[in-house]
């Protein structure tokens, strides 16, 4: 499940979008003892100026995705715009039964995208 | 047969071969993984879903922090032998021993051990109700048929009343060695200035490998 992005294309400045894994739309909802699924988010927007720069609190900007975005306002055709992408990630931990029928609990790290960047 | 298309993709992140054919035999889950997956998993402990609160101190990625040990797979596997007494011990009338098996086939060789913790709960007969102390656990690897290999632990047992544990890494395999794929232990508990005796009521194994694979060093905190 993810959220429609309000009026089609990217949608507003480079952030987090709400994205539900569900393990039972994968099928694995009999094995998979907890959780349920998990917020993974992704991020999207756009990364042209003035939300290429740092905002308050936000994440920390690359100059060189500052760089870009500068040379895009100037020459839109030299070079495309820095790509918004996961700048925190966090990790999830699932409890499952495995083939041998032990119960495993396996730790995965970057499985949730907290704050989103320009780079 | 394999998961079609995305769903192959999402377990080969997940570091999964495949997903477990067909529904698990209903068990319940052990309180112990409940007890760590809920201290494990943030998502859990989130106060608004999908955030990180800013400042939460950073989990050591691929630690058990409750265990104490380098780790990103905990598994807690039953024991899949009879847990019937060894006969020639009891008619020799001695207590029991027991055989126990534990299946590791699902530990694959990039994992590195960092804990083995056997877990025994013994079920007393009425003579050896209340006898604290003085009790003996001693383990041997089984040999071929009902035989006994060396003696790999001898460890004193003050209560019943509680799971024994034991400690199999550094004792059962070396520290360095990869998990074995099963492991076959002769279970005996003598007590010292009684003949009491006990049976073993349920045996299992806590594991936690550490997969090289999926960790990543702590990501540079924000300066």
């Amino acid at each position: 499940e993810a959220d429609p992005v309000v009026g089609g294309g990217p949608g507003g400045s480079c952030r987090a979008r709400r994205l539900y894994v569900s393990f039972r739309e994968v099928g694995w909802h009999r094995w998979v003892i907890a959780p349920r699924g998990f917020l993974a988010n992704y991020c999207q927007g756009h990364c042209s100026l003035p939300a290429t720069l740092p905002g308050p609190g936000g994440p920390p900007t690359l100059n060189h995705a500052v760089l870009r975005a500068l040379m895009y306002s100037a020459a839109p055709g030299a070079a495309g715009l820095p790509c918004c992408v996961p700048a925190r990630l966090s990790p999830i931990s699932v409890l499952f039964f495995d083939n041998s029928d032990n119960v495993v609990l396996r730790h995965y790290e970057d499985m949730v995208v907290d704050e989103c960047g320009c780079r | 047969p394999a998961a079609p298309g995305p769903a192959a993709a999402l377990l080969q992140a997940l570091g999964l071969c495949d997903a477990p054919q067909g529904a698990p035999k209903p068990r319940p889950v052990p309180p112990v993984m409940w007890r760590l997956f809920r201290r494990r998993d943030p998502q859990e402990a989130r106060v608004s879903p999908g955030r990180t609160p800013p400042g939460a101190t950073l989990r050591r990625p691929c630690h058990v922090e409750e265990l104490g040990v380098a780790g990103n797979i905990v598994r807690h596997v039953p024991d899949r032998g009879t847990r019937a007494g060894i006969p020639e011990s009891a008619a020799a009338g001695q207590c029991s021993r027991w055989t126990v098996v534990f299946d590791l086939s699902a530990v694959e060789p990039t994992e590195q051990p960092s804990r083995a913790r056997l877990e025994l709960r013994f079920a007393a007969e009425e003579a050896a109700m209340g006898i604290e102390g003085d009790w003996e656990l001693s383990l041997a690897q089984a040999a071929e048929g009902t035989g006994v290999g060396p003696v790999l632990l001898r460890q004193a047992v003050v209560s019943l009343g509680t799971p024994v544990r034991a400690e199999l890494l550094g004792a059962a395999w070396s520290h360095n060695t990869s998990v074995p794929r099963s492991l076959h232990l002769v279970l005996a508990l003598r007590h010292r200035a009684t003949s009491a005796c006990v049976h073993l009521a349920e045996a299992s194994l806590l594991l936690v490998t550490l997969d090289p694979r999926l960790c990543h060093p702590l990501a540079r905190l924000r300066r």
